[in-house]
C-alpha cells in the first residue's frame, strides 16, 4: 500500500524527472538546430 | 539532420498547412493556460493519470496526452501510427520515429510566421553565426574605461539588446546621425557587434564607439577630458540620454517618468516606498514612493549583499528637529523605513565603496562583498497584510568593477552572454571567464535580470 | 490511482504549484539548473549526433545525483506535510 512518504517521494522524482528532461530537451534541440543552420559545431 | 518523417509530411502543401496549423494551436494553448489547466489537461498521462511523470506529449493527431516516463506515449504511437507529440513545458516537438526532438526546420522553428513565410524566404537570411554573440573590445581612448565597461554591460543585456535590434529608435529618429544622435550611437555599437563580420573589421567596430563619445563630450563637458569619472554616473547620464531621446522622437510629448516607455524606464525603473515610523506609537502612515533606477547600499562592516540589502530595508533614525508625530504627537526621533513598491526587470546594485570624508578627501573601501548568481528580492518588497509576496529571483548578468583608488583607477567588466557564458571586458580585450571568478569580484555595479517570479 | 488522485488534488488546491515553484527556485540559486544544462552540453559536444533519448539516459542519473539533500529534504517535508492534510480528509 502507498504511504505518505513513498507517494511523496513518486511525486518529488516526478518533479525532478520532468525538469531534467526539459533542460535536457531544451539545450540538445538549440544545439542541433544551430548546428544544422551553420553546418559546423558551434562551440 | 533534420526529421525526414516530418519532411515527408511537409511534402504536400495541404498536410504541411495542417500540421503547422494544429502545432501553433497546441503551442498556443501551453503558453497561455493557466498552472494548474496546464498542469491537469496537458501536463497529465491519459493512460496512467501521473502528472509530470517525466514530459508529456500532446499528440499532434488526436487528443491523446502521453508520458515519457512509462513510454505511454511510445506505447501510443505504435498502437495508432501518431508519430509526432508536442512537449508540454517547453513546446518542442518530438518525432517518435527518430526518437528524437524536430529541430533543424526553419519553418517549423519560426512556425507562428508560416502565413508570411513566402515573403519572409525571400527578404529574410538566417543571422550570421560570426557576431552572433556581440563579444568585441572596446579600445581606451584616454581614461575612457569607465565608459566602455558601462557599454558593454548595456550592450549585453538582452532588455537594452532586443530594445535595439527591434529598431525602435531607428525606426523613428529623424537624425539618423550616429554622431550627433545618443541612441543612433547605441544602435551603431550594437550593429557592429552583433552584424555579419564581413562589413565589420575591427577598427570599424571602434565607431560606434567614438560616436558615444563624441555624443557624451557634447552633452556633458565634465565627460570630456582624460580625468577618470565614476561608472556610475555614466550609467545615470547614459539612462538620462536614452530617455531624453525617446521624449524627442516622440515629438517632446511631455511624459511622466513613472508612465515613460522608454526603454531606460521600462527595464531599470522600480518604486522605492518611504515610510516614517514613530518610535512612540509606531504610526507609520506618512508614506511617499519615489522612482528608483537603481540601488546604492551601504557597505561598511558588511560582507554580503544580503547584509547591505537587509540594513538598507531596515531603515535609519531620522533626526528631524520639526518631527511631531501626528497620531500621538510624539517628538522622538523616527525612523524611516525604505521597501521595494515595485522592481524593475533590471535590478542595478551600487556598493558605496566611494566615501567623501568631511574633511574634503575620498577614500575607497576595498573590503570584498559576496553577492550571489541568483538573488530572491521578495524579502526586500513591501509586504501588505492581505497580499502574498511570490518568490522573485533574479539573475546576476553582469558585474562592473574598480581597481585602484578613487581618482587613479580602473574599470572592467565581467557580462554573462547568451548561453550563460560569462567573458571579461578589459578596454580592447575580451576574455572568457567562469563563474566563480566572477563572483570573486571586487564588485562596484552589480546588474541583475528577473528570471523566475513565483 | 491514489497517487493521480492525490497529485490532482495537490495541483486542484494551489499547493502543486507552490511546491514546483519553490523546487524550482532552490535549484536555480544552488546551481543545479545551470551544472544539468553544462551535462547535456558536454555530451552534445562529446557526440553532436546523439539523440534526446540517448543523451537523457547518461544526464538524467547524474542530474538526480545532483540536487542537494538540503533542498529534497525540504521539499519532501512540504510534499508529505501537504499529503498528511489530504489522507486525514
Amino acid at each position: 500500500h502507498p504511504t505518505i512518504q513513498s507517494t511523496s517521494h513518486s511525486i518529488f522524482d516526478n518533479l525532478i524527472s520532468s525538469m531534467i528532461q526539459d533542460i535536457v530537451a531544451r539545450t540538445t534541440t538549440q544545439a542541433h538546430a544551430l548546428r544544422f543552420r551553420y553546418g559546423i559545431d558551434p562551440k | 539532420m533534420s526529421c525526414p518523417h516530418l519532411n515527408q509530411a511537409f511534402k504536400n502543401e495541404k498536410t504541411r498547412d495542417g500540421v503547422l496549423k494544429t502545432y501553433n494551436m497546441i503551442r498556443y494553448i501551453i503558453e497561455h493556460s493557466t498552472f494548474q489547466n496546464r498542469h491537469l489537461l496537458s501536463m497529465r498521462c491519459t493512460e496512467c493519470y501521473e502528472i509530470n511523470h517525466g514530459s508529456t506529449f500532446m499528440c499532434l493527431q488526436c487528443g491523446f496526452c502521453g508520458c515519457w516516463n512509462s513510454e505511454h506515449f511510445t506505447m501510443h504511437s505504435k498502437k495508432v501510427g501518431h508519430i509526432f507529440g508536442v512537449n508540454s513545458s517547453n513546446g518542442l516537438l518530438f518525432c517518435f520515429k527518430c526518437m528524437d526532438f524536430v529541430s533543424g526546420n526553419e519553418m517549423l522553428t519560426n512556425s507562428m510566421l508560416v502565413k508570411y513565410w513566402d515573403d519572409i524566404s525571400v527578404k529574410t537570411s538566417p543571422p550570421s553565426l560570426h557576431g552572433r554573440d556581440g563579444l568585441c573590445g572596446l579600445v581606451n581612448m584616454g581614461s575612457t574605461c569607465f565608459m566602455s565597461t558601462i557599454v558593454q554591460t548595456l550592450v549585453h543585456n538582452p532588455y537594452v539588446l532586443k530594445n535595439s535590434l527591434d529598431q525602435h529608435h531607428y525606426a523613428h529618429c529623424d537624425s539618423d546621425n550616429s554622431s550627433a544622435c545618443f541612441s543612433c550611437a547605441l544602435d551603431t555599437v550594437i550593429a557592429n557587434f552583433y552584424g555579419p563580420s564581413s562589413e565589420s573589421s575591427f577598427p570599424s567596430q571602434q565607431k560606434g564607439f567614438i560616436d558615444l563619445l563624441l555624443c557624451s563630450w557634447n552633452a556633458n563637458k565634465n565627460l570630456a577630458g582624460y580625468s577618470q569619472q565614476d561608472a556610475h554616473e555614466f550609467l545615470q547620464f547614459f539612462l538620462n540620454q536614452l530617455h531624453s531621446d525617446y521624449v524627442r522622437i516622440n515629438k517632446n510629448a511631455v511624459i511622466k517618468p513613472e508612465f515613460c516607455k522608454c526603454i531606460a524606464h521600462s527595464a531599470f525603473q522600480g518604486t522605492l516606498r518611504s515610510s516614517i515610523i514613530c518610535t512612540e506609537c509606531h504610526d507609520g502612515s506618512n508614506i511617499k514612493f519615489d522612482p528608483m533606477m537603481d540601488l546604492s547600499l551601504d557597505i561598511n562592516n558588511k560582507t554580503t549583499l544580503i547584509e547591505c540589502l537587509q540594513s538598507f530595508h531596515e531603515g535609519e533614525k531620522l533626526t528631524d528637529f520639526n518631527h511631531k508625530c501626528r497620531n500621538c504627537g510624539s517628538v522622538q526621533n523616527p525612523i524611516k523605513q525604505m521597501t521595494i513598491a515595485k522592481l524593475p526587470p533590471v535590478l542595478v546594485l551600487q556598493l558605496k565603496r566611494f566615501e567623501h570624508r568631511m574633511t574634503g578627501n575620498s577614500v575607497k573601501l576595498n573590503d570584498f562583498v559576496q553577492f550571489p548568481a541568483y538573488l530572491n528580492m521578495a524579502p526586500f518588497c513591501h509586504k501588505e497584510e492581505t497580499k502574498h509576496v511570490p518568490d522573485l529571483v533574479y539573475e546576476l548578468v553582469a558585474v562592473i568593477s574598480q581597481e585602484g583608488s578613487v581618482n587613479q583607477g580602473h574599470y572592467t567588466s565581467m557580462c554573462k552572454i547568451t548561453g550563460g557564458q560569462w567573458f571579461r571586458f578589459n578596454d580592447s580585450m575580451v576574455t572568457s571567464v567562469s563563474e566563480e571568478d566572477v563572483l570573486r569580484q571586487q564588485a562596484y555595479l552589480v546588474f541583475y535580470v528577473i528570471r523566475q517570479i513565483g | 490511482q491514489v497517487k493521480a488522485q492525490i497529485q490532482q488534488h495537490l495541483v486542484e488546491s494551489g499547493n502543486y504549484e507552490l511546491i514546483s515553484n519553490n523546487l524550482s527556485q532552490r535549484l536555480l540559486q544552488e546551481g543545479w539548473t545551470d551544472q544539468v544544462k553544462r551535462l547535456a552540453q558536454e555530451e552534445i559536444n562529446n557526440d553532436s549526433k546523439a539523440t534526446f533519448t540517448q543523451i537523457l539516459s547518461k544526464v538524467e542519473p547524474k542530474a538526480s545525483e545532483l540536487v542537494s539533500e538540503s533542498t529534497k529534504q525540504e521539499i519532501l517535508a512540504k510534499i508529505e506535510g501537504f499529503l498528511a492534510e489530504i489522507v486525514d480528509t
